[in-house]
């Protein structure tokens, strides 16, 4: 599902600029 | 006329002390060393986060772990904390919504 995928790449995102 | 004799030595005993500093301690607080008190923040997250986080990443399916799975295996946990720890997790990014805004899923365990 391109939903999960969206999702994912945009938790990843958010992952690595809380990890700063 | 009288003899005079003057010796001079320069000789200057040279010794370069180099001394290299010993390695110094750090301070590091990662508090990892016993693994299992339950009120103890391990990584900036709360215990039910981290009870939330391990489920989540410990769900091999692909479209994640729902949060009625979450609350059963949670049977101590009230489904209003599973569902701030949830939201707290996605804001951070350590897990995501996958097929709806009930199942989720981690990112580190890919």
């Amino acid at each position: 599902l391109e939903r999960i995928a969206r999702n994912k790449r945009a938790a990843l995102e958010r992952l690595a600029s809380a990890q700063t | 006329g009288k003899p005079q004799s003057t010796s001079v030595s320069g000789a200057k005993g040279g010794v370069s002390s180099n001394i290299t500093p010993p390695s110094r301690p750090v301070m590091e607080s990662t508090g990892g060393s016993y693994a299992g008190a339950n009120n103890m923040v391990n990584n900036g997250l709360s215990a039910n986060q981290n009870q939330v986080l391990s489920l989540i990443r410990s769900c091999p399916d692909p479209q994640g772990i729902s949060i009625q799975d979450l609350k059963q295996r949670l049977s101590g946990i009230s489904l209003g904390v599973i569902k701030q720890a949830v939201e707290f997790l996605s804001n951070e990014g350590h897990i995501f919504s996958t097929i709806d805004e009930d199942h989720y899923k981690s990112t580190d365990n890919d």
